[in-house]
């Protein structure tokens, strides 16, 4: 394991905690996309299920578990706990949009046609565009509040230090998957213009 | 290249 990937790893954790925290903190979710987090629960299960069938290691394992439990703590305070305070009507954007297109590639491009590969395939597919809803939200209403931007940021840290990763290992263990770079370039895509105004208005 | 069956990323 590298600095990048370690490092990828951690900021993904803490982007999750930040959130989290916000959510409990201040007894409220405005202005947090309930849709993206129930993608992100959607994408660690179908991820995840490997945990059944193949153990990598203790850190492997804690990680996942980990991932699972504060995406479902994450959407259990949105949709149960402060539902009250659930900005449900400018979190509109449509899921149906995202998950046909997905599930169809899921099943078109994969790397073995059976049904954990084909899931596998989806979650990755699925993560590139699960933030989507979050960032519609905040350009529909125009706002974003620091914590938020302080998620979205270690975030698209995450999957920058992840393309890192993936060009450290071709260089050194010769390791190169087609799937997770192509979606992980787009996925770091779609933070590139969140990041510029995260740097630009943070200076201001 | 080695594929990725191992699956070690989250």
């Amino acid at each position: 394991m590298n600095i990048f990937r370690i490092l990828g790893d951690v900021s993904h954790l803490l982007a999750i905690i930040i959130l989290l925290l916000k959510i409990v903190k201040s007894k409220s979710c405005a202005g947090i996309s309930g849709k993206s987090q129930i993608l992100f629960a959607l994408v660690f299960t179908t991820r995840y299920l490997d945990l059944f069938t193949n153990f990598i290691s203790v850190y492997n394992t804690v990680m996942k578990v980990v991932f699972l439990v504060c995406a479902y703590i994450t959407v259990y305070m949105i949709y149960v706990k402060f539902r009250k305070t659930f900005d449900s009507e400018n979190d509109s954007f449509r899921l149906e949009f995202l998950l046909v297109p997905v599930t169809g590639l899921s099943f078109l491009e994969n790397h073995s046609f059976t049904p954990l590969e084909i899931l596998w395939t989806f979650s990755i597919y699925l993560e590139s565009v699960a933030i989507l809803p979050q960032l519609f939200m905040i350009s529909k209403t125009g706002e974003a509040e620091t914590i938020t931007t302080h998620y979205l940021f270690f975030l698209g840290l995450y999957r920058a230090l992840y393309i890192a990763n993936w060009v450290w290992r071709y260089h050194t263990e010769n390791f190169y998957d087609q799937i997770a770079v192509v979606s992980g370039v787009v996925q770091t895509i779609f933070y590139c213009d969140f990041f510029y105004l995260y740097v630009t208005k943070g200076r201001q | 290249l080695k594929k990725n069956s191992e699956k070690d990323e989250l």
